[in-house]
Parts: C-alpha cells; structure tokens; sequence
C-alpha cells in the first residue's frame, strides 16, 4: 500500500512563544491501513513526533521508502534534558553550535545550557557593556558572539523545540571579566602589597552589584527563557584571604568563613536576577553554602564524589524542597577507551535514598561538554552518539536499560546520524550502509 | 528509534511504501495550528529533506518509469 502524506494535529494553538520548562512534549504516532497521523498536544510534541516517524523510514538498496505499521504514545520522563557546550575554553564556531542543536534535536534533547564566558575568554558581544568582549575575548572580530549570533541561536533552537539556558558564572571563573570592567576582580595580595594577580569578582564594592544589575538586566531581555544559570561553583578563596580590604569587611560583618562571604554575594546577586522576573539555577556549592535560595530555584549536581557521592548531594537538596538538575555522572569531555557510553547509560537520575516527594523534584539532566580539551574539531563526534546514552535516559521509562539492546539501536542510530551528515564516532566494530560523505 | 519510546508497536507483516516525490506532511483540518506556523511549516521541510534525502525525486507517474 502506498501512502503519500502523513496528518498532523495540534490540540493548542500557539507557534510563535517559546519552549518553557513545563512545554507539554507528548504525541500519539498512528501509521495504519486507514490513516497515517501524528496528534500532539504542542507544536514541540509534533516535533519530537515528526523526529520519531523519520527514524522509522526505511530504505531498501533499490531506493525504495518504506514504514511498517505502528502505534507509538510517547513522552519525555523528565521535563529537563539538557546539553552543556563551553564557548570559553575554546570558542566554537556559531556553525558548530547550530549543528549541535540539530543532532541535539533528533535525540529528543530540550536545553541548550551555553556556559558562554568563563576565566579564558568572553565571547558575549555585549551591548551594554562592550568592552568585556573587545578586551575579553580571544579575538573581538572573529571569536565572539554578536547579538545577531545570539538570536540566531535562540531562533534556531525555538523551531527545534530547545530551550536556550544561558549561563554566566559568578563570582567565581570570572578572569576574563575583569579585561573590560576594571576594578570588577579582587586585586589579589602578596603580603602587603598587592600581587598583580586577580580572584574572584570583588563582593565588597557597591559598584560590583550596579555592574551586574545593569549586565543582568541585559541579559534577562535577551535570552527569553525564565531561567537562566547563574553559576556559582568552585569559587577560589585564596585572593580573597589575601586581600586586607576583604578581611576588614569580613571583620565589620561578622562573617567568620569566605562561605559566609561568597553567600553574601550569592545573595545580592539572586535578588538581582529575581527583580528580572527570573529564575535561575546555580551549581550546588551554592546549595552547599548555605545561601538562602527562592523555592523555584533549581540546584544543579555536577561533583560526582566529593564533597559528596552525588546521590547524596541528591538527596539532600530535594530534602531541601529544591529542584534538582543531574550533570555529575555525565561528563562527557571526559573520555576513556572503549564503551564508556555504557557508564552514562546505567546511571539511574532516582537512584538515591528519599521519598517519592523527593523523586518527583528531580527535574532531568544535563550532558556536558567542557572545553579545555574540546574545538570545532573534535566536537561531534565527542559528543554522538555518546550523548544519546544520556538522551535516552532522560526520555524514556526507567525500565528501558538493557545495555546489550541499547547498543544494537544505538549503532543504527548512529548510522542513521552518518547519513544526516553529522560526524558521529562508533560505537565499535561495524560499518554503516551509509558511510560519513562531507 | 532513539531515544526509545514510551510505547511503541510494530506490526512486522504489514508494511507502507512511501513515495519521495508525492509525500508530504499536512496539517489536519481540525489541528489548532494550521499553515504559516513557522515552528511546523519550517519542521515539514526539514523532515522531507531528512527522509529521502536531497532530491530531485522523478515522478512515479513519469512515463517508462518503473516504481
């Protein structure tokens, strides 16, 4: 029987908002002798559906397209499934990022987090503050992300149904901030007499908090989602310690640990962001130090070990009350020989001691792909299929973990990716019908 | 497919041929969004490329042509 369309069906009007945390993502796929349709609640249901109905064409050595008879009802288990790229470390190529977001796509993956600026470099071409990419970046023609760039990324990731967390990371990983806004860093001692070296961004100084106000407040207008990620992770004390203003502003508060301090900037920061009509994630040591946190706030887990096994960090921020994002077991930059896909696959997101309250606050993951090791050039295929170990996890049943199983579909699906032009490393031993051709 | 659905079957005997030339996407009559939704007319065209690939696709109907 030949079939020449497929029906689509939206319940709920809308085309032109955005994806948000809560975007409904479920779709029914009927592929049967009387009709060939796709029903979703969402257009980002229908998107994931149309993904779904592509990966079940078939296509013989004659050339000839064919899709059996199905019934599909789908839908995501968590409503976060993220990817971390680093913009930092390394600049990547806006081509690159838009690539990413297509593959990003045909693994049902829903947020792009772009940890955008970081210690090496400050590609974010802002429009308030323009100096920060102009002294910041690697090279302020050629490395940076214009806003152009930016509501390209966003644009492009909205018709794929992708959120765009961005993410600016303080006070901590903050160096090349401090090339455009002087007097933003804490000058570091030696001694008595300053090193010539900076730390963290200086919390003590009014202004500080008017810079991120009026940077912030740019930001919140430009990346629309509600969220954004404010950082807050490995925060080094030791400039801190040795800056004499510092300690006599400790002294006059009262603060007996650089915890206490970094939570006070921690604060002001929040209720920045917070008067943007935003919410914001933050890495766990902010969680960890104590800083009181709105109730929406999302606590991101990336240390795998220590201070904590992260299970435990898990299951004492859903104690908390808080929502919880996973990223630890997922590190994606860090690679080993053989398939170590497998170790991304097996974790378990729910696999900590708590209540079902508890689960139910835990709210997906995030894959991640830091940048010191990591350009245009070994990107894809350090990430796919890799990836779609983490993918699968966060949108299928828990009970779907069979290694022996996955792997066999993941193999295709990687061929599968090689046909889409996307440069996809194997698994193992193997050839595809459709070998990588640029 | 990847990621594996929630629920899915398959009928192994029973299968569809799916012409690259004719086949296309279309909104149902009674879908809340219809033509000129960027997110969905922009998704049609993706997906047909993903499908059968680049094209040009010959007509099934063109003379001395065997499906």
């Amino acid at each position: 029987t030949v079939k020449n369309s497929l029906e689509v069906f939206v319940a709920v009007p809308g085309c032109d908002q955005f994806p948000e945390m809560n975007s409904v993502e479920n779709y029914t796929l009927t592929l049967n002798d009387d009709h060939f349709i796709l029903k979703a609640d969402t257009v980002w249901g229908a998107l994931r559906g149309l993904e779904t109905f592509s990966q079940l064409i078939w296509r013989s050595a004659e050339g000839m397209f064919s899709v059996k008879w199905t019934e599909i009802v789908d839908f995501p288990r968590f409503p976060h499934r993220g990817l971390l790229l680093d913009t930092s470390r390394h600049y990547l190529p806006l081509q690159a990022i838009l690539e990413t977001l297509d593959v990003m796509a045909y693994n049902k993956f829903n947020v792009f987090h772009w940890h955008i600026v970081d210690d090496p470099s400050f590609p974010y071409d802002s429009v308030t503050f323009p100096e920060l990419s102009r002294k910041g970046s690697y090279n302020p023609v050629t490395h940076i992300y214009t806003m152009g760039d930016v509501k390209t990324v966003i644009e492009y990731a909205r018709l794929r149904g992708i959120r765009v967390l961005a993410e600016f990371d303080t006070p901590g990983h903050t160096l090349s901030w401090g090339k455009g806004i002087p007097g933003l860093l804490t000058p570091c001692y030696s001694g008595t007499t300053p090193s010539g070296s900076y730390g963290p961004v200086n919390p003590i100084l009014n202004r500080t908090y008017e810079f991120m106000a009026s940077f912030f407040q740019e930001i919140s207008s430009v990346f629309p989602d509600f969220y954004l990620h404010l950082g807050g992770d490995e925060v080094d004390f030791s400039c801190w310690q040795s800056n004499p203003d510092i300690q006599a502003f400790m002294k006059e508060k009262g603060f007996e640990s650089y915890e206490k301090l970094e939570s006070f900037y921690i604060q002001k920061l929040l209720n920045i962001v917070s008067s943007y009509k935003k919410g914001y994630l933050v890495w766990q040591e902010v969680f960890d130090n104590g800083v009181k946190l709105s109730p929406d706030t999302v606590v991101h887990v990336w240390r795998e070990t220590k201070p904590l096994p992260y299970t435990m960090e898990m299951q004492n921020i859903t104690k908390a009350g808080y929502r919880v994002l996973l990223s630890a077991p997922w590190y994606l930059n860090h690679i080993s020989y053989g398939q170590d896909w497998q170790q991304a696959y097996q974790v378990e997101p729910l696999d900590f001691e708590g209540s079902p309250a508890q689960k139910s606050l835990v709210i997906g993951g995030e894959a991640c792909m830091w940048g010191e090791y990591v350009d245009v050039t070994n990107l894809t295929p350090r990430l796919w299929p890799r990836a779609g170990a983490v993918a699968e996890r966060l949108w299928s049943s828990q009970s779907v973990r069979d290694v022996d199983l996955a792997y066999e579909r993941l193999a295709y699906f990687r061929c599968e990716l090689l046909r889409r032009g996307v440069q996809a490393q194997p698994l193992y031993v193997g050839y595809c019908e459709h070998e990588y051709f640029q | 497919v990847w990621p594996w659905p929630q629920n899915i079957s398959v009928s192994p005997n029973r299968t569809f041929a799916l012409q690259p030339s004719l086949f296309h996407f279309q909104y149902s009559a009674s879908s809340a969004v219809q033509p000129g939704c960027s997110v969905l007319d922009q998704a049609f065209v993706r997906y047909l490329r993903i499908i059968f690939g680049p094209g040009p696709w010959l007509s099934p109907d063109r003379p001395g042509l065997k499906q």
